[in-house]
């Protein structure tokens, strides 16, 4: 463990804690894509599968134990007490192809073909473009609640320490991950857009929107 | 490395 992924795994329990409190605060799950929420769940599912195989530490299953149980209270409070709040129509992105495409993937560069591993790499892969139906949600209505683009940031920051983390861990440990790397860039890279507006104009105390 | 690395990071 270093300080950037420690740093990382807090900035995203944050943009959980963060995305709650806006349900929580709001009482409502507007803006939010309930893909991208689903999409959350299965990555954390497929992933930390290894809960029952491999122990890492307290706080490793700590954290998998919660991302797996948040991800299923926020997919339970946007199906049930916030079901009216949410617009399906504006969270359209064909998440088929992204569910599809993981696998591909998954079968095409997995390190091994066991179950766990194949399972593994397609949650890696899922989570790379897990974002993208709420980042076209996004784009469709062209601004934001300030806390949502908070939730955003979070998120997104998480993943964007994960590549220093993992210079880190190639300097002083030669550890590299390939298909993590890999896919950690491309995630990452796909928040730029929203980096840009955030940083110009939500923390000048400007309304999330688009150009 | 890969596979045979263990998966410690969430």
């Amino acid at each position: 463990m270093n300080i950037f992924r420690l740093v990382a795994d807090l900035m995203h329990l944050g943009s959980i804690l963060i995305l709650l409190l806006k349900m929580f605060t709001s009482r409502s799950c507007a803006g939010i894509s309930f893909k991208t929420q689903a999409l959350y769940l299965i990555v954390f599912v497929t992933r930390y599968l290894d809960l029952f195989t491999h122990f890492v530490s307290v706080y490793n299953t700590f954290m998998k134990i919660f991302f797996i149980s948040s991800a299923g209270y926020i997919l339970y409070m946007m199906r049930v007490p916030l079901k009216d709040t949410y617009n399906k129509h504006l969270d359209a992105f064909r998440w088929e192809f992204l569910l599809g495409g993981a696998g591909v993937l998954a079968l095409v560069f997995t390190h091994k073909y066991t179950v766990i591993e194949t399972l593994w790499t397609y949650s890696i892969f899922l989570e790379m473009m897990a974002i993208l139906p709420q980042l076209l949600q996004l784009q469709r209505t062209g601004e934001a609640e300030t806390i949502t683009t908070h939730y955003l940031f979070a998120l997104g920051a998480y993943r964007a320490l994960y590549i220093v983390n993992w210079i880190y861990r190639y300097e002083t440990e030669h550890h590299v991950d390939a298909i993590s790397t890999m896919a950690g860039i491309v995630q990452t890279a796909l928040y730029c857009d929203f980096f840009y507006v955030y940083f110009t104009r939500v923390l000048k105390g400007k309304r999330f929107k688009l150009p | 490395m890969g596979a045979d690395a263990p998966k410690d990071e969430l």
